[in-house]
């Protein structure tokens, strides 16, 4: 099941690295960024789920309420080989309804690219009916590691995207603001 | 299959991105590093495949007759709302019995890090028995996607290592040598 492994693979390489770390690295970027609008409370790492798998690279190409603002610190770690391997997040300024602004760390799940990828690859065995589900099975999957994972506690939120508002051109930063 | 997702994901989240570029980028290293011995013919990166998962991340831990050298220069791509994400390969200066020095790009297959981590966990559902199979089957996946891809020819060596010569302390880079 490609999802089961992608929600695997998405936990041990990726989120149990960078989600410990992610307090004090918002910390640190709250201190050389004076102007930055936190919420209150724990920082936590956006993860947007998009059930169509519809990603863009940049998230102010959906919706020109999303600004990038800047880079958190950057992490290095020697992984299998590449000595230093960079893990980055972007920091985006998202405006309200009221025009004032709210930062916060927010990226979507890189894994689903992979999913899109296959169920347009012949060869790789899945099509568009199937890959609705395989988000499904990505989104439960990773929930329960998360639910269970001591060391990201608090550090994270999935937010599970569904078609019914693409129309509106503030759906996205109207979600975000959401959590 | 969690392999075979780990195939795709391989090729389409990295290979497919930083292959096409690799001659460029190894021919400006070489520009920049005069001592740097470089085989003839076309540059490749060297991936390497354990049957047993076991994977250091640093390839000197393995092996004395290999030293870290320098990373490639690094590519930057915007990915899925992060934006200027960092592509780096690690070039590692590698001994022959004759004390000759060969430089190369060589690293592990990542994801089997997934693999690995995914066997040791009982909530993954596979074990250790499942695992060699789960390589293999990521190792001939791989092999069929890129023995497709255009953009990716003659960029690429993929080694297997079987599990026999263990014991013997120069094995990795003897094997990295051959290639
Ligand atoms: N947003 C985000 N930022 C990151 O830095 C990052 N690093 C990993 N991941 C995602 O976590 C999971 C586990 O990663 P792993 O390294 O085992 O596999 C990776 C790894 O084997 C290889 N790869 C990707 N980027 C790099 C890289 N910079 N250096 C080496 N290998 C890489 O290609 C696989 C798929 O990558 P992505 O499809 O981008 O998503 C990965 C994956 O879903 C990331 N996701």
């Amino acid at each position: 099941n490609v999802a089961h492994g992608l929600a695997w693979s998405f936990y041990v390489g990726y989120l149990q690295l960078v989600l410990p770390s992610l307090g004090k690295s918002i910390d640190s970027f709250r201190a050389s960024h004076r102007n930055s609008f936190w919420g209150q409370g724990p920082q936590k790492l956006l993860i947007l789920i998009p059930l169509n798998t519809n990603i863009s690279h940049k998230l102010e190409e959906e919706d020109n309420y999303i600004q990038f603002y800047d880079s958190l610190p950057n992490s290095q770690l020697d992984r299998a080989g590449i000595q230093g391997r960079v893990y980055k997040h972007s920091v985006y300024r998202v405006q309200d309804e009221n025009g004032k602004a709210h930062d916060c760390a927010v990226e979507y799940a890189t894994p689903l690219l992979t999913l899109y990828r296959m169920s347009q690859d012949r060869r790789a065995g899945f099509g568009e009916p199937e890959r609705r589900q395989q988000v499904l099975l990505f989104y439960r999957t990773l929930q329960d590691i998360l639910e269970q994972s001591q060391e990201c506690r608090n550090r994270y939120r999935l937010i599970l995207l569904k078609d019914e508002h693409q129309d509106d051109a503030h759906f996205l930063s109207k979600t975000i603001l959401k959590h």
